[in-house]
Parts: structure tokens; C-alpha cells; sequence
């Protein structure tokens, strides 16, 4: 009941923050945050390799270990934070 | 708690801090304060100390950016990212960079401090009613040059309080030009601007001229940010422009439509279609407080926490009355210790000798055990006292009906009230020591005492000194030379000149001590500085107006 009756999502110009999808922002994220290194990830499908970063996110954030893009996680990813990485190599 | 890898560590415990630049945001001495407090959650349980440097190479340098701001790790606009910090080390290591693509507060709103007026730089009062209406930003309603004011009570009708906002028509900060305000239009490379702009930089600083030609006499300023500006967007600094139409339908105040993301957006133009000019409209902010206490905890040599109330968890969110988690003073003594000197302790019931075992301890103890203490009587577990006030050289510290003295042998009492001064009632208020002939005036209520010697003066109505009757009592008294003081009373304070006791008839005025806060419970004077009293924490002002130092009472001034 709280959306608009007509959803129009625009492009606005300068926006940093660009819409993405959530499997974009959590790749995006896991590897900013040390979760998931570069070198691991070329080549693979994100399904099959962030499944344990997603866990290890997950823990650390206190969240329940799915391993999946659930909606605590997302909510997780998008709240603000400290750009210092969590994991480090 | 982690440490980072090799724990890093300063190897040094008297750290420098220096502060580069400014976010347009909130007004210096707001900044200057939120990063003593900052450092001060981390001295209050380590052996470190923090010193400003204003100039030179500190430890930690801090400093606001945006985007891109000269080191690999480039911030993303509003939100998502809000600050970083480097484990502690040369160069870059030790640093703080915050991102000022956010809007920086307390955590609660825009802190808008006022300037000029007759407020004498209060904080804006959001909402006020000026005229009948209820304003919750600064308007420039009622003037005809374009100044943004506000009030700084509740009631701008009835109290006629005022001050005037950051706006670039009044001031500028960083730059060259000494703070000078504004001149439109200016000239920049043979164009003309009537606003500031970003024109010329690459970091999104809105700056202009303070001269009508920039080209030959390259003075210039930034724009504070008004607190009504967009923030982010593709016009950063520039107040909404209500109505204004998008996707040709009208809009009176901030819409999230056209976004996914939920979050509160309008345009700068009055036609969003036609000009895509926009920015994200003011919220709530982040509390620069509390993340910068976090990065320098970074600086400090902790990596984050996965406990979700400890200072150190990765993500912000937003506590009113903050104290530093068990899991963070764990964290940080592990690598620097605990602060030096007596904990305090926890009052013990007597023991009974009747009850001892009457054979020998088999083993040695390994801590003596702490004398029992009477919790009346010990200052260290008062919450706030009555007054404090500098006699003889020694701080005294007044609570129901007795007092503790501070002096170089260290914390003495308690000692009875009544003792000394049998007059007074328990409870002072307020109490300063004649500089020039050693009388002591004790103020409680409305009434007054003076002690010379023991020969006594009083009680006498405090209206007697010319304090108005509004004037239900005293909260603090700062000397003003030898022979006046301030009587401070809620924001107000008066002039008193002592031989007279007598205030200046002209003299109230409300607080002007920049940086401390304007509901303080108690002022004194103390080796030259001045100390402002709130609750269990005081503000120390030196003889050049700078707070320099925010602390407890408990543990700075009592050394508990």
C-alpha cells in the first residue's frame, strides 16, 4: 500500500548510484569487502562461487547463514557502512 | 574484536591528530568538537592522549572528500559508503577520510549554528513560528535581502530571538579570503557567475568569488551548504525549487518517485523535465560523532567487530546516549592497555570480624582488598554535583551539604558544608571566590551569601544584584578580569562588578562561547581555562576561546 500506484523508475543524471540488479550489488559488494578475492571469482557463474562468501558475510553481520540473496542480506548490503574491507587476504 | 594483521599499533602514546578541510555541512566548531569527542571514547580507556596540530605532519590526518579524493579507494555518492580509515603507520596509515557526498550532523538533522543577530550564535530552533507560521528550515520570509535566518527559540513572535544561517551571501570558509562573504557576479575565466559553482574543480566544492573578478585577484571561498541545499545530484548546494514539475505532473515537497531506492529526492529548477537538475533532499545525516569515533578506532589499529552493538561492526547506526562497548575497550587495551590509575570500586559491605575463619589463608592474596567505601561519601560516584568553583587556588567540588577538595595532595573529603560556611543551605548552586579580597559568595535559588572569614553577609535576594526577577537561580560564575564576573543563568549570562555588587545594566546576553554547549549546568574558572559543566561531562575553554579539551568530571578532574 505504500508504493505508488504507477512505479516510472528514471535514470537520473550525475547519480552515483546507479540501479543494479541484486545480484550485481552483491557481487559488487562480497568483493569489496574482502568476502570474495578477485582471482576466484573470473570465470565462474555467481551462483556457484559467493555462496560461501555469502555465508561468511552473513555471519559476520549476524545474519542467519543461507548462503542465499535473501532480504536480510540485501537490506544488509545497501545499509550505509565504513568502506574499510571486513576481510582482508 | 579483531586487530589488523601483526597488530598494528602507534608506538607512541601521544597521538596528533590534524584536521585538513571541512565539510560544508556543519559549522567548524561543531566539526572541531564532534572529533574531540571522537578521540576522547578512545583516551578514556587507554593511556593515549590526542594533541591537534594545525599545521605540520600528524598521525592522523583527517580530512572530508568526495569520489575520487586521492588515494585507490574512491567513496560512491550519498550513503553506501561513509567513511575510511588506514591501521596505524607513515604516510597514508593512520588516516581518516570521510565522505562528503553524505550529509554530515549529529545523527538527529541539520545543527544549524547561527550567525550575527541578536542569538549571539545559538542554534536554530526547528520549527519556529514567525508570524503565525511554523517554519522547520531557515526562510529568508521577512527580509528583503535574501538573507536565510531563523530563530533560535521555539517562538520567534513572541521572543524576537534570531540569527542568521550558513549561506554564502554572508559567509565562505577554506579558501584565501579569510571567510569573506560572496560577491555575484563574479568573473572565472572571462565568465560571468552569479552563484557559486563547481567550475574549475574537480572535487564537487561549491566555491566562489569574494571580489567581483576572480581572474585578477584570486580570492575565493567555498559555500557553506544552506541547510535547506540538496545534497548529492547534479546540483549540490542548491535549495529545492517547490513546486516543480516531473514527468508533467507538480510536486509541493521531496518525492521518491522515479527511483528504486526509495529515498527522497527533488529538483532545483522549477521544471525537472526540461533542466535535470536535482539533488537528494536533507535528512537526518550521520552522526560525524560516532563515525568518526569508529574510523579512529581504525587509525587506532582495530579492524571491525562482528558484535552488533560494538562500536567497531562495519555498518552505522544511529545511538543517542553512546558508551563504548566492553567488546571495543577489550579490543583497544589489548593493544595500548588500560587507562592508568585506580579503577573504580564497587562499595563492599563491612565484613563482620565475627565471621572470619580464624585459621590462616593458605595462599598469599593476590589483590588487597579494597576498603569498604560509603557511596555518600565518596565523590567518584556522584553523577553531577552541585557547583564546582576554584577556592584558593584548589577545585571544590559541592554536593548535598558537603564538599571534596581538590589539591595537589590529591582528593580530600568529604567535608561538611556546615562546618565551614553554617549559613548556607545543602544545596549551592553557584559559588565564586573574590579574586581581589578572598570574600566567597555562594549563590543557592534566589538568595545569596557572603563569607568573609567566617563573618557573614546574607541571605539577600539575588534581584538585590540586579538579576531580574525571571531569575530563579544562579548555575555558574566565570571571573571577568579581577574585579567582574558572569553570572551564568539557563543561556543567559550577566555582568557583575563585584565591588558593587552590582550587574551592568546593559550587560545580559546570551551564551557566546562558541563550541560548548548552551544548556550547560555549570561554569567555573579553573588554572585560567573555563570549564563548562553538562551532566557527568565538562568543556574546557582556553584563554583563546578554542575548546581545547572535552572530558568527564569524574575521571579528569577528580581523577577517578
Amino acid at each position: 500500500w505504500c508504493l505508488p500506484l504507477s512505479s516510472v523508475f528514471v535514470t537520473f543524471p550525475g547519480d552515483i548510484l546507479k540501479n543494479v540488479t541484486d545480484e550485481e550489488l552483491a557481487d559488487r559488494y562480497l568483493k569489496r569487502f574482502g568476502y570474495m578475492e578477485e582471482l576466484q571469482r573470473s570465470g565462474i557463474q555467481f551462483q556457484g562461487s559467493s555462496s560461501k562468501a555469502l555465508m561468511k558475510m552473513q555471519r559476520q553481520m549476524g545474519l542467519e547463514e543461507t548462503g542465499l540473496l535473501d532480504k536480510p542480506t540485501m537490506a544488509a548490503m545497501k545499509h550505509p557502512r565504513c568502506g574499510v574491507p571486513d576481510v582482508r587476504s | 574484536y579483531q586487530t589488523f594483521t601483526g597488530d598494528l599499533k602507534w608506538d607512541h602514546h601521544d597521538v596528533t591528530y590534524r584536521i585538513l578541510n571541512y565539510s560544508p555541512d556543519m559549522e567548524e566548531s561543531l566539526i572541531d568538537d564532534a572529533f574531540a569527542r571522537a578521540f576522547k571514547v578512545w583516551s578514556d580507556v587507554t593511556p593515549l592522549t590526542f594533541t591537534r596540530l594545525y599545521d605540520g605532519t600528524a598521525d592522523i590526518m583527517i580530512s572530508f572528500g568526495r569520489a575520487d579524493h586521492g588515494d585507490p579507494y574512491p567513496f560512491d555518492g550519498k550513503d553506501g559508503l561513509l567513511a575510511h580509515a588506514y591501521p596505524p603507520g607513515e604516510g597514508v596509515q593512520g588516516d581518516a577520510h570521510f565522505d562528503d557526498d553524505e550529509y554530515w550532523t549529529l545523527g538527529t538533522g541539520p545543527v544549524v549554528k547561527t550567525r550575527y543577530g541578536n542569538a549571539e550564535g545559538a542554534l536554530c530552533h526547528f520549527p519556529f513560528v514567525f508570524e503565525g507560521k511554523s517554519y522547520s528550515s531557515c526562510t529568508s520570509e521577512g527580509r528583503t535581502d535574501n538573507l536565510p535566518w531563523c530563530a533560535t527559540t521555539a517562538d520567534y513572535d513572541n521572543d524576537k530571538k534570531y540569527g542568521f544561517c550558513p549561506s554564502e551571501l554572508l559567509y565562505t570558509f577554506g579558501g584565501n579570503a579569510n571567510g569573506a562573504e560572496c560577491v555575484f557576479p563574479f568573473i572565472f575565466l572571462g565568465e560571468t557567475y552569479n552563484g557559486c559553482t563547481t567550475e574549475g574543480r574537480n572535487d564537487g566544492y561549491r566555491w566562489c568569488a569574494t571580489t567581483n573578478d576572480f581572474d585578477m585577484d584570486k580570492k575565493y571561498g567555498f559555500c557553506p551548504s544552506r541547510d535547506t541545499a540538496v545534497i548529492g545530484g547534479n546540483s549540490e548546494g542548491e535549495p529545492c525549487s517547490f513546486p516543480f514539475v516531473f514527468l508533467g505532473k507538480k510536486y509541493y515537497s521531496c518525492t521518491s518517485e522515479g527511483r528504486g531506492d526509495g529515498k527522497l529526492w527533488c529538483a532545483t529548477t522549477n521544471d525537472y523535465d526540461q533542466d535535470k537538475k536535482w539533488g537528494f533532499c536533507p535528512d537526518r545525516g550521520y552522526s560525524l560523532f560516532l563515525v568518526a569515533a569508529h574510523e579512529f578506532g581504525h587509525a587506532l589499529g582495530l579492524d571491525h567487530s562482528n558484535i552488533q552493538d560494538a562500536l567497531m561492526f562495519p555498518m552505522y547506526s544511529y545511538v543517542e546516549k553512546f558508551s563504548l562497548h566492553k567488546d571495543d575497550i577489550e579490543g583497544i587495551q589489548y593493544l595500548y592497555g588500560p587507562k592508568p590509575g585506580p579503577n573504580p570500586t564497587p562499595p563492599q559491605s563491612t565484613p563482620d570480624p565475627s565471621k572470619q575463619p580464624d585459621t590462616p589463608a593458605t595462599t598469599a592474596p593476590t589483590t588487597t582488598t579494597p576498603a569498604p567505601i560509603d557511596p555518600s561519601k565518596d565523590a567518584c560516584k556522584v553523577d553531577k554535583f552541585d557547583t564546582i568553583t576554584e577556592i584558593d587556588g584548589d577545585l571544590h567540588f559541592f554536593k548535598d551539604g558537603q564538599y571534596w577538595r581538590m589539591s595537589n595532595k590529591g582528593l580530600q573529603g568529604p567535608f561538611f558544608l556546615s562546618e565551614r560556611w553554617p549559613a548556607l543551605p545543602a544545596v549551592v548552586d553557584a559559588a565564586f571566590q573574590d579574586q581581589l579580597n578572598k570574600k566567597m559568595y555562594f549563590f543557592s535559588g534566589t538568595r545569596f551569601w557572603v563569607y568573609t572569614g567566617q563573618s557573614l553577609l546574607g541571605p539577600r535576594g539575588i534581584d538585590k544584584l540586579g538579576l531580574p526577577k525571571s531569575v530563579s537561580r544562579v548555575e555558574g560564575v566565570l571571573h571577568k578580569g579581577k574585579d567582574k564576573v558572569l553570572l551564568f543563568s539557563g543561556e543567559n549570562y550577566w555582568r557583575l562588578v563585584v565591588k558593587d555588587q552590582m550587574v551592568d545594566k546593559m550587560a545580559v546576553t546570551n551564551v557566546v562561547f562558541g563550541g560548548v554547549p548552551s544548556d550547560v549546568t555549570d561554569v567555573f574558572l579553573y588554572k585560567r581555562n573555563m570549564y563548562f559543566v553538562r551532566e557527568r561531562f565538562y568543556w574546557r575553554m582556553n584563554v583563546n576561546k578554542q575548546v581545547d579539551r572535552v572530558g568527564y568530571v569524574k575521571y579528569d578532574l577528580l581523577q577517578c
